[in-house]
Protein backbone atom coordinates (compact mmCIF):
# COMPACT_ATOMS: atom_id res chain seq x y z
CA UNK A 1 0.00 0.00 0.00
CA UNK A 2 1.32 3.68 -0.97
CA UNK A 3 -0.35 6.70 0.55
CA UNK A 4 1.08 9.79 0.64
CA UNK A 5 -1.16 13.02 1.70
CA UNK A 6 -0.06 16.88 1.38
CA UNK A 7 -1.75 19.44 3.60
CA UNK A 8 -1.92 22.21 0.61
CA UNK A 9 -2.61 21.18 -3.44
CA UNK A 10 -0.57 23.92 -4.19
CA UNK A 11 2.49 22.54 -4.12
CA UNK A 12 1.77 19.71 -6.21
CA UNK A 13 0.12 21.75 -8.78
CA UNK A 14 3.26 24.06 -9.05
CA UNK A 15 5.87 20.54 -9.01
CA UNK A 16 3.54 19.27 -12.12
CA UNK A 17 3.73 22.74 -13.80
CA UNK A 18 6.87 22.82 -13.54
CA UNK A 19 7.82 19.21 -15.47
CA UNK A 20 5.06 18.62 -17.66
CA UNK A 21 6.06 20.32 -20.38
CA UNK A 22 9.53 18.80 -20.27
CA UNK A 23 8.08 15.35 -19.57
CA UNK A 24 5.03 13.90 -21.21
CA UNK A 25 5.32 10.67 -18.87
CA UNK A 26 7.33 9.01 -16.68
CA UNK A 27 7.73 6.49 -13.29
CA UNK A 28 7.21 8.03 -9.65
CA UNK A 29 9.75 5.51 -7.62
CA UNK A 30 7.87 5.31 -4.37
CA UNK A 31 9.85 4.36 -1.55
CA UNK A 32 10.27 4.40 1.96
CA UNK A 33 12.37 7.25 1.69
CA UNK A 34 9.37 9.30 -0.70
CA UNK A 35 8.84 10.14 -4.36
CA UNK A 36 11.44 10.60 -6.65
CA UNK A 37 11.12 10.78 -10.90
CA UNK A 38 13.38 11.26 -13.32
CA UNK A 39 12.61 11.77 -16.91
CA UNK A 40 14.90 12.62 -20.27
CA UNK A 41 13.77 13.97 -23.01
CA UNK A 42 13.99 11.73 -26.23
CA UNK A 43 16.98 13.46 -27.67
CA UNK A 44 19.18 13.13 -24.36
CA UNK A 45 19.48 16.79 -23.96
CA UNK A 46 17.90 17.20 -20.73
CA UNK A 47 17.07 15.35 -17.65
CA UNK A 48 14.54 16.63 -14.96
CA UNK A 49 14.96 15.04 -11.53
CA UNK A 50 12.55 15.53 -8.46
CA UNK A 51 12.35 14.16 -5.36
CA UNK A 52 9.76 14.68 -2.54
CA UNK A 53 11.29 13.39 0.60
CA UNK A 54 8.63 11.65 2.89
CA UNK A 55 9.07 13.89 5.50
CA UNK A 56 7.70 16.46 3.38
CA UNK A 57 4.34 14.66 3.46
CA UNK A 58 1.38 15.06 6.01
CA UNK A 59 0.75 11.45 5.86
CA UNK A 60 3.28 9.12 4.14
CA UNK A 61 3.28 5.36 4.42
CA UNK A 62 4.95 3.17 1.41
CA UNK A 63 4.91 -0.66 2.47
CA UNK A 64 6.72 -1.75 -1.01
CA UNK A 65 8.75 0.42 -2.98
CA UNK A 66 6.72 0.63 -6.42
CA UNK A 67 6.83 2.07 -10.34
CA UNK A 68 3.67 4.36 -10.94
CA UNK A 69 3.86 4.92 -14.16
CA UNK A 70 1.99 8.00 -15.33
CA UNK A 71 0.78 10.66 -18.41
CA UNK A 72 2.14 13.78 -16.57
CA UNK A 73 -0.26 15.64 -18.58
CA UNK A 74 -3.36 13.70 -17.48
CA UNK A 75 -1.99 14.21 -13.53
CA UNK A 76 -1.47 17.76 -14.37
CA UNK A 77 -4.81 18.53 -15.43
CA UNK A 78 -6.56 16.37 -12.43
CA UNK A 79 -4.37 18.41 -10.03
CA UNK A 80 -5.65 21.48 -11.46
CA UNK A 81 -8.96 20.75 -10.14
CA UNK A 82 -7.97 20.57 -7.00
CA UNK A 83 -8.34 24.07 -4.81
CA UNK A 84 -4.81 25.78 -3.59
CA UNK A 85 -5.33 25.02 -0.11
CA UNK A 86 -7.59 21.30 -0.70
CA UNK A 87 -5.39 18.32 1.10
CA UNK A 88 -4.64 15.57 -1.65
CA UNK A 89 -3.98 12.10 -1.21
CA UNK A 90 -2.30 10.37 -3.72
CA UNK A 91 -2.91 6.78 -2.96
CA UNK A 92 -2.23 2.70 -4.94
CA UNK A 93 -2.20 -0.94 -3.86
CA UNK A 94 1.04 -2.50 -4.33
CA UNK A 95 -0.59 -4.48 -7.77
CA UNK A 96 -2.72 -1.90 -8.06
CA UNK A 97 -3.27 -0.56 -11.87
CA UNK A 98 -4.52 2.96 -11.16
CA UNK A 99 -3.37 6.22 -9.19
CA UNK A 100 -5.81 7.37 -6.47
CA UNK A 101 -6.01 11.43 -5.74
CA UNK A 102 -8.58 12.10 -3.16
CA UNK A 103 -9.21 16.06 -2.57
CA UNK A 104 -10.69 17.44 0.70
CA UNK A 105 -11.37 20.81 1.13
CA UNK A 106 -10.46 22.68 3.96
CA UNK A 107 -13.75 22.88 5.59
CA UNK A 108 -13.87 19.03 4.71
CA UNK A 109 -17.20 19.77 3.16
CA UNK A 110 -16.19 18.34 -0.09
CA UNK A 111 -14.56 15.59 -1.26
CA UNK A 112 -13.41 14.54 -4.48
CA UNK A 113 -11.85 11.40 -5.92
CA UNK A 114 -9.94 10.28 -8.94
CA UNK A 115 -8.37 7.90 -10.65
CA UNK A 116 -5.81 7.89 -13.36
CA UNK A 117 -5.32 4.52 -15.19
CA UNK A 118 -1.09 3.56 -14.74
CA UNK A 119 1.03 2.82 -17.72
CA UNK A 120 4.37 1.15 -18.51
CA UNK A 121 6.80 3.44 -18.58
CA UNK A 122 10.54 2.56 -19.74
CA UNK A 123 12.86 4.17 -18.39
CA UNK A 124 15.09 3.33 -15.49
CA UNK A 125 16.33 5.47 -12.47
CA UNK A 126 19.87 6.45 -13.56
CA UNK A 127 22.34 7.06 -10.85
CA UNK A 128 23.52 10.85 -11.40
CA UNK A 129 27.41 10.70 -10.93
CA UNK A 130 28.25 14.10 -8.23
CA UNK A 131 29.65 16.65 -10.25
CA UNK A 132 32.48 18.88 -9.27
CA UNK A 133 31.25 22.54 -10.46
CA UNK A 134 33.53 25.14 -10.72
CA UNK A 135 30.73 27.78 -10.90
CA UNK A 136 27.57 27.87 -8.26
CA UNK A 137 25.47 31.15 -8.65
CA UNK A 138 21.83 31.23 -6.70
CA UNK A 139 20.30 34.48 -7.94
CA UNK A 140 16.42 35.05 -8.27
CA UNK A 141 14.46 32.64 -9.93
CA UNK A 142 12.48 35.48 -11.54
CA UNK A 143 15.14 37.20 -12.79
CA UNK A 144 16.42 33.93 -14.06
CA UNK A 145 13.41 33.69 -15.84
CA UNK A 146 13.39 37.19 -17.05
CA UNK A 147 16.71 36.97 -18.76
CA UNK A 148 16.24 33.69 -20.41
CA UNK A 149 13.10 34.99 -21.72
CA UNK A 150 14.67 38.36 -22.99
CA UNK A 151 17.59 36.81 -24.70
CA UNK A 152 15.76 33.80 -26.10
CA UNK A 153 13.63 36.76 -28.42
CA UNK A 154 17.19 36.84 -30.23
CA UNK A 155 19.17 33.34 -30.69
CA UNK A 156 18.67 29.90 -29.54
CA UNK A 157 21.93 29.55 -27.84
CA UNK A 158 22.63 31.79 -24.62
CA UNK A 159 26.76 31.48 -23.30
CA UNK A 160 26.64 32.00 -19.47
CA UNK A 161 30.49 33.08 -18.66
CA UNK A 162 31.25 33.29 -14.78
CA UNK A 163 34.32 34.90 -12.83
CA UNK A 164 34.50 36.50 -9.65
CA UNK A 165 33.28 39.71 -10.96
CA UNK A 166 29.78 38.44 -11.92
CA UNK A 167 27.89 36.26 -14.48
CA UNK A 168 26.99 37.23 -17.85
CA UNK A 169 24.21 35.52 -20.25
CA UNK A 170 24.97 36.54 -23.84
CA UNK A 171 23.48 35.58 -27.27
CA UNK A 172 23.85 35.85 -30.99
CA UNK A 173 21.68 35.75 -33.41
CA UNK A 174 20.35 36.42 -37.65
CA UNK A 175 19.03 39.88 -36.02
CA UNK A 176 21.75 40.38 -33.59
CA UNK A 177 23.37 40.09 -29.90
CA UNK A 178 22.69 41.05 -26.40
CA UNK A 179 24.08 40.66 -23.36
CA UNK A 180 23.14 40.85 -19.55
CA UNK A 181 25.85 40.75 -16.55
CA UNK A 182 24.50 40.08 -12.74
CA UNK A 183 26.78 41.36 -10.45
CA UNK A 184 27.28 39.49 -7.13
CA UNK A 185 25.11 41.62 -4.48
CA UNK A 186 27.28 43.82 -2.08
CA UNK A 187 24.95 44.39 0.79
CA UNK A 188 21.38 42.51 0.43
CA UNK A 189 18.53 42.79 3.16
CA UNK A 190 16.77 40.18 1.37
CA UNK A 191 18.82 36.82 0.99
CA UNK A 192 16.39 35.52 -1.51
CA UNK A 193 16.80 38.71 -4.02
CA UNK A 194 20.78 38.16 -3.42
CA UNK A 195 23.27 36.61 -6.37
CA UNK A 196 25.48 35.09 -4.79
CA UNK A 197 28.06 34.13 -7.20
CA UNK A 198 30.65 31.14 -5.80
CA UNK A 199 33.81 30.27 -8.13
CA UNK A 200 36.51 27.80 -8.09
CA UNK A 201 37.52 28.32 -11.75
CA UNK A 202 36.24 30.75 -14.71
CA UNK A 203 34.26 28.84 -17.20
CA UNK A 204 32.03 29.81 -20.14
CA UNK A 205 29.69 27.34 -21.50
CA UNK A 206 26.99 27.34 -23.96
CA UNK A 207 23.03 26.00 -23.79
CA UNK A 208 20.23 25.69 -25.90
CA UNK A 209 17.68 29.17 -25.15
CA UNK A 210 14.37 26.67 -25.20
CA UNK A 211 15.81 24.40 -22.29
CA UNK A 212 16.76 27.19 -20.05
CA UNK A 213 13.33 28.81 -20.35
CA UNK A 214 11.94 25.67 -19.64
CA UNK A 215 13.58 25.31 -16.80
CA UNK A 216 12.94 28.70 -15.71
CA UNK A 217 8.98 28.34 -15.75
CA UNK A 218 9.55 26.53 -12.17
CA UNK A 219 10.42 29.80 -10.70
CA UNK A 220 7.13 29.51 -8.73
CA UNK A 221 8.81 26.80 -6.77
CA UNK A 222 11.42 28.91 -4.86
CA UNK A 223 12.13 32.56 -5.05
CA UNK A 224 15.98 31.87 -5.51
CA UNK A 225 17.57 29.23 -8.09
CA UNK A 226 21.08 27.64 -8.50
CA UNK A 227 22.96 27.50 -11.39
CA UNK A 228 25.76 25.03 -11.34
CA UNK A 229 28.44 24.76 -14.16
CA UNK A 230 31.99 22.49 -14.33
CA UNK A 231 33.57 21.62 -17.40
CA UNK A 232 32.86 18.27 -19.13
CA UNK A 233 29.32 18.27 -17.39
CA UNK A 234 25.81 19.39 -17.69
CA UNK A 235 24.47 22.36 -16.50
CA UNK A 236 22.42 21.34 -13.14
CA UNK A 237 19.67 23.95 -12.37
CA UNK A 238 17.78 23.55 -8.59
CA UNK A 239 14.96 24.48 -7.04
CA UNK A 240 15.08 23.56 -3.66
CA UNK A 241 11.47 22.88 -1.73
CA UNK A 242 12.09 23.67 1.73
CA UNK A 243 11.62 20.07 3.67
CA UNK A 244 9.85 18.62 0.89
CA UNK A 245 12.95 18.46 -1.58
CA UNK A 246 13.72 19.37 -5.16
CA UNK A 247 13.67 19.99 -8.97
CA UNK A 248 16.46 19.64 -10.88
CA UNK A 249 16.88 20.02 -14.41
CA UNK A 250 20.07 18.83 -15.93
CA UNK A 251 21.40 19.90 -19.45
CA UNK A 252 24.29 19.06 -22.03
CA UNK A 253 26.10 22.21 -23.09
CA UNK A 254 26.62 22.91 -26.82
CA UNK A 255 30.15 21.97 -28.15
CA UNK A 256 32.41 23.72 -30.18
CA UNK A 257 32.16 21.58 -33.23
CA UNK B 1 29.79 26.37 -34.90
CA UNK B 2 28.49 24.68 -31.75
CA UNK B 3 26.94 21.43 -31.89
CA UNK B 4 24.45 19.53 -29.11
CA UNK B 5 26.00 17.50 -26.44
CA UNK B 6 24.32 14.92 -24.78
CA UNK B 7 23.91 13.57 -21.37
CA UNK B 8 24.94 10.11 -22.20
CA UNK B 9 28.74 9.87 -21.56
CA UNK B 10 27.66 11.62 -18.42
CA UNK B 11 25.54 9.28 -17.12
CA UNK B 12 27.30 5.90 -18.51
CA UNK B 13 24.99 5.30 -21.48
CA UNK B 14 26.31 3.84 -24.17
Amino acid sequence: MFEARVAQAEILKKILDSVRELVEQGNLDCSGTGISLQAMDSSHVSLVALLLKSEGFERYRCDRSINLGINMQSLGKIVKTAGNHDAITLSSEDKGDVLGLMFESTEQDKVSNYEIKLMDVDAEQLAIPVAEYSVCVRMPSAEFARITRDLSTIGDSVLISCTKDGVQFSTTGDTGSGSIVLRQSSSVDDEKKAVVIEVQEPISLSFATKFLVQFSKSAALNESVTLNLGDGVPLMVEYPMKEMGYVRFYLAPKLSN
Amino acid sequence: KTKQGNLNSFFGIK
